[in-house]
């Protein structure tokens, strides 16, 4: 189980590295095990450092460099075990328009390996899904599902948002 | 092994037997405040096998059956069912499409039923080992939880790692 | 001390009351002292319930209703005693369009007593500011105060976003 | 009396001098993720008496003072002050302009001063007792805790009902 844990460990920090870089467009981040006990024991710290800052305790992040950064450790244990499915409610709440578009992007290359359920306000992250289900309450209290917009249906993706919007 | 399609009936807003197809890539969910969005995320999380009443909002387990609106009665059952398509095996069991049920009645009786024969908790737990659909921790961000990883400690932080091993 | 905050109960909750079928257009929402005890000693409980659902706890509300139900006991307190000046940070983060425009229409008629200062990413709240600061990082690291559109400055504020966006 | 200008020197990302003035209405501050927005709300928070580091996103009280970037070195000090117009005598003192000061060195000593001349926290209180500033729980709502008023238990919530009293 240790050696196990190890390599799990190398590959995960890599991964978490790589992506950081690319969902903040620079930085650098790590993921630190604590030697001194068992490495069935330690505890795992996160190291974040968005490009042009110094390092600091992830404490002083704000909400989106956060949700970015929990983006970037989620797709890094993707890459090493994927699971199957994927269910993310409003994760892109915190964010801005840009790191939406970048999250959106990323989240484009791993949909052939995976299935990504997205729930969402935000209509540049609408905008890349395969297919959009609708929920209402035409009638008050109870929930069905409506429209379904299959990619295929729909040729031309709506136009994604310009980025500065 | 991915996902094919989702049911709910009588699973908190969802007083209607309702059917959501899930295409592999990106299916996105839209729609007003308080329309089902988070109720779909709960289900899934509840047919997975959640026994925590607190993590799906309620105070009983009651709480996830259509409780009646302003125009309906309440109804005395919820039932949720995830089809998987197995054709490449990677469900350890001999069919190529296995589905996951489980049942609650007003009365607090329940069951889990794969393919429509009642199972228990345990034989789904076994069934999901090493897909990575078994802990969901990593797999699915609930609404508001994406500071949750971040601010966990050090230790929890490592499970995931174990997980992902 | 009794009397006076009996008083101030009183009144909150009538403004409670009204503040909430305005931003829900509908349903009922209450505050209720437990009378066994002293007022002193008292606990408030909140009851809220959105147009056409049935009466259930508050925590079975969406993350949307929840924010709308807080911003409700938030404007009802301002009503009795408001603070000379509010800072809501991104508190418009779970609303949909529909809500934040009811959100915004509300703030500004609040707007005449009391200072607002709004942090948020959401284009109809920003566009209903008096004035506007930009924050920037020309200079990675360093936050630097940016443009300024003083209200007067700009006769015609930029159309709201339609709330069917 | 109303909010007249907030001035930070040194506090978080601000390394240099910034001043923001207030106006009556609404206050709208946007930008990017991690440009120092709330930054702004805890230097507000910290000025008007804050002592709790963790409600500053910091573990020490050092680490609200600018900590350097890749091209500047740390500060020394950190200094905010809000100033008010008191024309119509809402607070409780001689001046028709009244400014709360706090400065912190990184040496650890620090101040409180109210139109420039020394003072303690206690004399701070004092001046914002019964003007809603004193207690911000309702006034002041962080990001991502519009969620924690209706959290609270029902004695908490109580104590809302007596500040307004
Ligand atoms: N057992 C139940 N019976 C009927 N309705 C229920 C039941 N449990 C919850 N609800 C209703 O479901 C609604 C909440 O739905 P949900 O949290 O899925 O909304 P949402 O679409 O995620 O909204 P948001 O965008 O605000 O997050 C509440 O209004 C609640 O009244
Ligand atoms: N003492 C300090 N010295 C320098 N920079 C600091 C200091 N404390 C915090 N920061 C920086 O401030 C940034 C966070 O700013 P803030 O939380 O205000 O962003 P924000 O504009 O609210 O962003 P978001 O839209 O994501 O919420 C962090 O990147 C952090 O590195
Ligand atoms: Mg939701
Ligand atoms: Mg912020």
């Amino acid at each position: 189980a240790r050696e196990k844990l190890q390599v799990t460990y190398d590959i995960v920090r890599k991964h978490f590295q790589d992506i950081f870089q690319h969902l903040f467009g620079g930085g650098k981040a790590d993921l630190i095990l604590d030697i001194e006990k068992d490495i069935l024991e330690s505890g795992l710290d996160i190291i974040a450092q968005p490009p042009g800052k110094k390092l600091s305790h992830i404490s002083l992040l704000s909400g989106g460099e956060r949700a970015l950064t929990t983006i970037a450790l989620i797709f890094a244990l993707f890459k090493v075990q994927p699971s199957p499915f994927y269910i993310l409610d409003e994760i892109d709440a915190p964010l801005d328009e840009a790191n939406i578009g970048r999250f959106v992007n990323l989240l484009k290359t791993l949909a052939s390996e995976a299935q990504f359920l997205i729930i969402t306000h935000n209509k540049l992250s609408i905008s890349e899904a395969d297919i959009l289900y609708g929920i209402t309450m035409e009638e008050s209290g109870v929930s069905k599902v409506v429209s379904v917009r299959l990619a295929a249906a729909a040729p031309k993706k709506p136009e994604p948002l310009p980025a500065d919007k | 092994m991915y996902l094919k399609k989702l049911e709910l009936n009588g699973f908190k807003s969802f007083a209607d037997k309702t059917t959501l197809e899930i295409l592999p890539g990106v299916t996105s969910i839209v729609g007003p405040n308080g329309c089902g969005k988070t109720n779909i995320v709960d289900a899934i999380s509840w047919v997975l096998g959640e026994q925590r009443i607190r993590m799906l909002r309620g105070y009983k387990m009651e709480d996830i059956i259509f409780n009646g609106t302003s125009g309906r009665q309440p109804i005395g059952m919820a039932e949720v069912t995830l089809t998987f398509d197995n054709s490449d095996g990677g469900l350890p069991i001999e069919y190529s499409e296995v589905s996951i049920t489980r049942r609650i009645y007003r009365s607090g009786e329940s069951g889990y039923y794969i393919n429509k024969k009642a199972c228990r908790l345990k034989d789904i737990n076994e069934l999901l080992l090493g897909t990575g659909l078994g802990n969901r921790s990593y797999s699915l961000v609930g609404q508001g939880r994406i500071d949750q990883i971040l601010q966990a400690r050090p230790e929890e932080r490592r499970k995931l790692l174990e997980e992902a091993a």
